[in-house]
């Protein structure tokens, strides 16, 4: 465990936290891709299966359980409780034309054909792409709540400091997973136009808005 | 030497 790697970690707990705490606290879910939230459901699902099979650490154990669980309270909000708020009109990213490729790339490139592990690059293949329901959702309304961009924000610094946290283990411990690195760039890639935003517009005290 | 396949990444 290195500093990046914690940091990473935390940053994509607070990712998490925010946007249950938005959706919470305003009773409301508006401008959030409910499409988005249950793909990174999915990809939780699909990655922790390992919960029933090994045993790494206690921190490892509880980060997973957490990240589970908020997504799929983050899921209920949105499709339950809040559904009200939901904005279905605008969440209309076709997400089969991302799980269908992800599911057959997962088959053809990975580390060990068995299910297990089929089920793992599934989802480090998926969580690369879930976010591009809520980016689309953003370009159609033009804009995005300030509490919003800060939930993108942490969601994409995580990516990139596990980016780090690799770069430090490929010297320090030899450790490199062709696939997560693949997918772990072209997810921080998938950031980079928002970070641009966020900078330039959101921590300047203006909201996010695009030119239409 | 290269790991692979170390799972105590979240």
């Amino acid at each position: 465990m290195n500093i990046f790697r914690l940091t990473g970690d935390l940053s994509h707990l607070a990712a998490i936290i925010i946007l249950l705490l938005k959706i919470w606290k305003t009773r409301s879910c508006a401008g959030i891709s409910g499409k988005s939230q249950l793909l990174f459901a999915l990809v939780f699902t699909t990655r922790y299966l390992d919960l029933f099979t090994s045993f790494i650490s206690l921190y490892n154990t509880s980060m997973k359980l957490i990240y589970v669980a908020c997504s799929y309270a983050t899921v209920y909000l949105i499709y339950m409780k809040f559904k009200a708020t939901y904005d279905g009109n605008h969440d209309t990213f076709r997400v089969e034309f991302l799980v269908v490729p992800v599911g057959g790339l997962s088959f053809l490139v990975n580390h060990d054909f068995s299910p297990l592990e089929i089920l793992w690059t599934f989802s480090i293949y998926l969580e690369s792409v879930a976010i591009l329901p809520q980016l689309f959702m953003i370009s159609k309304t033009g804009e995005a709540e300030t509490i919003t961009t800060h939930y993108l924000f942490f969601l994409g610094l995580y990516r990139a400091l596990y980016l780090i946290n690799w770069i430090w283990r490929y010297y320090f411990e030899g450790f490199f997973d062709l696939i997560a690195v693949v997918a772990g760039v072209v997810q921080t890639i998938l950031y980079c136009d928002f970070f641009y935003l966020y900078v330039t517009k959101v921590l300047k005290g203006k909201k996010l808005s695009l030119p239409a | 030497k290269i790991i692979l396949k170390q799972k105590d990444e979240l």
